[in-house]
C-alpha cells in the first residue's frame, strides 16, 4: 500500500482533493 | 500503442472532456490501460485514470445501501488513504478528517483503481477483446450481466455502464441514470481517445 503505482497514486490524489472541495462547498448542501 | 503517447494530465483532460461535454449525466470515466503481462502474456486492462463528477443526489442518498459498519470502513481506508497521499500520520477517528460518508458511487469509483481484467475478462475485456462497444442500461440488465464489475457497479447504484475500445484501452463510463446507447457519446469518445499525440488539449 506504501509503493502505489504513479498513476493511481495521481488519481487518487486527485480524488481526495476534489472530494474535499465538494464537501466544504455551502452551496452544494 | 498510441496510447503509450497519453500522458496522466491529458488522460484527466479527455475523461473530464467527454463527461462535462456530454449531453447526459454520467457519473464517472474510467481509462482501463490496456498491456500485455510480459511473463504469461496474457492480455492486461488495468487502471490508467479516471475522473469522477458524482451524481446530483449524491447528498440525498448519501447512505445507498451501506450499513454504519460500511461506513465506518470506508472513513477509515480514506483516512489511511489521505495519510498515504500526504505523509502525515492518520487523524484518530474522533479527530476525523473524513468526516462525510463515503457515497456508494465514490467507493466503487474508489475501489476500482485496484482492478484489473486478465484476458478479456469483464465487461471492459470483453470492449476489448471483440473491438466494440459493451453498454449494459438498467439495473436489472448489470445485476444479471455474467460480468463480475456489472455486478459491482449495480450494487453500488450504477444503473448504466458502457465500454469503449480506444486505441491502447478501453474507456468505461458509468451512470447512476439510465442511459440508452446512442452513438454519439461512443463516436466522441472514440475521436477525443484516438487523436494519439499529447497535443491535447
Amino acid at each position: 500500500e506504501g509503493d502505489l503505482p504513479i498513476a493511481r497514486k495521481k488519481s487518487l490524489q486527485r480524488f481526495l482533493e476534489k472530494r474535499k472541495e465538494r464537501y466544504r462547498s455551502p452551496t452544494e448542501l | 500503442s498510441s496510447t503509450a503517447c497519453f500522458n496522466q494530465e491529458t488522460l484527466q483532460y479527455r475523461l473530464q472532456a467527454v463527461i462535462e461535454g456530454a449531453r447526459e449525466s454520467w457519473t464517472y470515466a474510467i481509462f482501463w490501460q490496456s498491456s500485455v503481462d510480459a511473463a504469461t502474456g496474457a492480455s492486461l486492462l488495468a487502471w490508467g485514470d479516471g475522473y469522477y463528477r458524482g451524481c446530483d443526489d449524491d447528498k440525498r442518498k448519501l447512505r445507498g445501501a451501506s450499513t454504519a459498519a460500511d461506513q465506518e470502513h470506508r472513513k477509515r481506508v480514506l483516512r489511511e488513504l489521505n495519510s498515504l497521499i500526504s505523509g502525515a500520520p492518520p487523524p484518530a477517528a474522533d479527530e476525523d478528517a473524513v468526516d462525510e460518508e463515503v457515497t456508494d458511487t465514490e467507493w466503487f469509483f474508489l475501489v476500482s483503481m485496484a482492478q484489473s481484467f486478465v484476458d478479456g475478462a469483464g465487461l471492459p475485456g470483453h470492449a476489448l477483446l471483440t473491438a466494440s462497444a459493451a453498454w449494459v442500461a438498467g439495473a436489472d440488465r448489470l445485476a444479471s450481466a455474467a460480468c463480475e464489475r456489472a455486478r459491482q457497479a449495480q450494487a453500488f447504484g450504477i444503473q448504466t455502464m458502457a465500454c469503449i475500445p480506444v486505441g491502447g484501452g478501453v474507456v468505461e463510463l458509468g451512470s447512476t441514470g439510465l442511459i440508452y446507447h446512442n452513438a454519439e457519446i461512443t463516436g466522441k469518445v472514440r475521436a477525443l481517445f484516438t487523436s494519439g499525440t499529447d497535443a491535447f488539449p
